[in-house]
């Protein structure tokens, strides 16, 4: 699935990926 | 934990040992968010359970564009109640095991 980075000044990496199929059927 | 309309997952198996560990945070109700939010997904970051505090991630988030800094706090929050519930049962399994 498509997933970006984005690393922050301080050297933490977040990965962005779509929310999890499961959790969207609960909402 | 207080329903703040952002989920703050485990993105691993916890072997109880890792001091690191992977969390996947996402808004499940952007109507609970003061600042106006860009749906971006699920957002995976690594967070030191001993060292690191979820405030400064949040904050991290905030300046990454991720959330309004009027929700920094929420999302501070957010963290900091599943690094809780993870040391929690973490310390569970230690005493169950002693």
């Amino acid at each position: 699935s498509p997933s970006a980075q984005v690393v922050h000044s301080a050297g933490r990496r977040f990965i962005v990926s779509p929310v999890p199929e499961a959790r969207l059927k609960e909402q | 934990a207080e329903d703040t309309g952002v989920r703050v997952e485990l993105a691993e198996e916890d072997d109880g040992k890792k001091s690191s560990i992977a969390l996947k945070l996402w808004v499940e109700d952007p109507k609970k968010l003061k600042g106006k939010y860009k749906e971006s997904g699920a957002i995976e970051f690594t967070f030191d359970l001993e060292k690191e505090v979820p405030e400064v991630v949040a904050q991290e988030m905030v300046e990454s564009g991720f959330f309004h800094e009027s929700d920094a706090k929420t999302v501070g929050k957010s963290i900091r109640d599943r690094v809780a519930l993870i040391k929690w049962r973490r310390e569970r399994t230690v005493s169950a095991a002693a």
